[in-house]
């Protein structure tokens, strides 16, 4: 579940 | 309306074939300047981009950009039976946006076998062109993809995760399983080649081998593949698809968190 929170997190901050 | 066509034995088809282990379902994107696939895997730790351009198709035609949720494991399914010298031609109206068709004749045109494809309803990713970030990242490592595939199958020998870090003047790649560990080295040589690892700031990411293994895969369809990490961040594995084309493919794959 955190590795899915980091992916997202990644495209937000995209 | 969108119609394109490709031939069964195309680099397309293969990335499909290819990328099939990681994600059933895609989000495609079309315009007049070419088609965009999107997709997550089920876990949602890995995202895939692959970018063609319009001009690496037989024929390609839109008018008006469309965007689709696309069964991709059923379409190669249907596609896998054809004659591998077969034309495939991929229709979608903007009548009808509940499906695709997809056509498949026969080399010596003489029989053509239709299939209609519902599409599916599907989150639309929004992301931007993924290009720009390989900039941005601490440790860039452009290889030889047999390299890579061979330096995945040696850890595949291990079952478990890897670690992929930076030392001096290389990368290393190191899994420990049940059975043991297993450490590949990986460095720049004196002489200019088509390796080249560039570290801005030291780096270690602990990554699912099963992906590693996929995303080789595709690898295997480009003589070149470039990996980058960064602390914290998804690593991205990017590759040309072919050797005179712009088509190109990117993963993302969340690394593991630690404690």
């Amino acid at each position: 579940a955190s590795e899915q929170v980091l992916l997202q997190k990644f495209f937000e901050h995209m | 309306m969108l119609e394109l066509k490709l031939v069964k034995e195309s680099l397309f088809l293969n990335v499909l074939e290819a990328i099939l282990d990681l994600v059933a379902v895609a989000s495609v994107s079309c315009s007049s300047t070419g088609l965009k696939l999107q997709a997550m895997d089920a876990k949602g730790v890995a995202f895939i981009s692959l970018l063609i351009p319009a001009k690496e198709f037989q024929f390609y035609h839109c008018d008006k950009d469309l965007s689709m949720g696309i069964a991709i494991g059923d379409m190669v399914e249907a596609i896998r039976s054809a004659d591998k010298d077969g034309t495939i031609t991929i229709k979608a109206s903007d009548e009808n946006f509940r499906n695709i068709t997809v056509s498949i004749e026969s080399p010596e045109c003489n029989e053509t076998t239709s299939f209609s494809l519902l599409l599916v309803t599907l989150k639309r990713f929004c992301i931007p062109e993924l290009q720009g970030l390989l900039k941005k990242y601490d440790a860039c490592v452009q290889m030889p993809s047999v390299d890579f595939m061979r330096i995945c199958k040696y850890l595949s020998n291990v079952d478990g995760d890897v670690d992929i870090s930076t030392i001096d003047k290389g990368i290393r790649f190191f899994a420990l399983g049940k059975c043991g560990c297993l450490n590949v080295k990986y460095m720049q040589p004196e002489k200019a080649t088509d390796i080249d690892i560039s570290v801005q700031a030291p780096v270690s990411l602990t990554l699912d081998l099963k992906y590693m293994n996929s995303f080789a895969k595709v690898s295997a369809l480009s003589n070149q593949v470039k990996l980058c990490l960064s602390k914290g961040q998804p690593l991205v594995v990017q590759c040309k698809i072919g050797q005179k084309t712009k088509s190109r493919i990117i993963y993302l794959l969340a690394p593991k968190i630690k404690g």
